[in-house]
């Protein structure tokens, strides 16, 4: 009579779902069980379905909602496998394996280069470069000049850009961090080596003792 | 001398995950 609609129904994750979760990424079965605490936590800020939407990854490192930021829209839309607009339990799993301390250089590198891809093209863009460092001069509301921004740019490229096409591609990006591995800090959260001290609760809800 | 424009891109809070472990 009200037009009624049920609630999306929340996934609850078996034990079974997370021991695979555990097989397949560089966490213990306790520690994807933490995971899940801090995945709840995020997922009913705004919404309680289950499910983090990008207001809610907003919130959580913006402390607002509200407004709108490029590198956290790449950063969702990587976190974002299925590209369904939110990011699922085991999306939120992969990609936070990356930025595991002991994941592998390479899964870091590849997916600083698909940040940084913005149209995903397969190559990272001189006009992609001068977008992302326009939107970081706003966010800290920095002034340059634009013959000091296209210096900056000019530089980065010749230093990145071995082949000189105007692009960056993978194996360029590749031999650029390791030639500058601060550009990697990012990609490596140490609270991850620790997750289960963060989010102790994980023992009230807990299918094993590792 | 300048500064790199990945140097400057990742210091974004965009890209710190970080704040994801912090209370509330």
């Amino acid at each position: 009579c009200f037009g009624y609609r049920p609630r999306p129904k929340k996934c609850i994750y078996e034990f079974t779902d997370l021991t695979r979760l555990a097989h397949e990424s560089r966490f213990s079965v306790n520690e994807i069980e933490a995971l899940y605490e801090l995945f709840k936590k995020l997922s009913s800020s705004i919404i309680d379905d289950g499910l983090i939407h990008k207001e809610e990854l907003q919130l959580a490192l913006f402390q607002t909602p509200i407004g709108s930021n490029l590198f956290l829209d790449r950063v969702f839309d990587l976190f974002d496998e299925k590209r369904n607009g939110v990011i699922e339990f085991e999306e939120f799993v992969h990609a936070l394996n990356v930025f595991h301390p002991c994941a592998p250089l390479e899964d870091k590198v590849d997916f600083a280069f698909r940040l940084y891809d913005l149209r995903q093209t397969g190559f990272i863009e001189r006009e992609e470069v001068k977008q992302m460092v326009i939107a970081i001069l706003m966010e800290s509301e920095m002034n340059l000049s634009d013959d000091l921004l296209e210096e900056i740019i000019d530089k980065t490229f010749d230093d990145a850009d071995a082949d000189k096409d105007g692009k960056i591609n993978k194996e360029e990006w590749k031999a650029f961090v390791l030639r500058n591995p601060n550009l990697l800090r990012n990609m490596t959260l140490p609270h991850l080596k620790c997750i289960t001290t963060f989010f102790p609760s994980f023992v009230y809800n807990t299918g094993v003792e590792d | 001398s300048l500064f790199n424009a990945f140097d400057l891109i990742s210091l974004s809070e965009g890209f710190d995950l970080s704040g994801l472990f912090e209370e509330d």
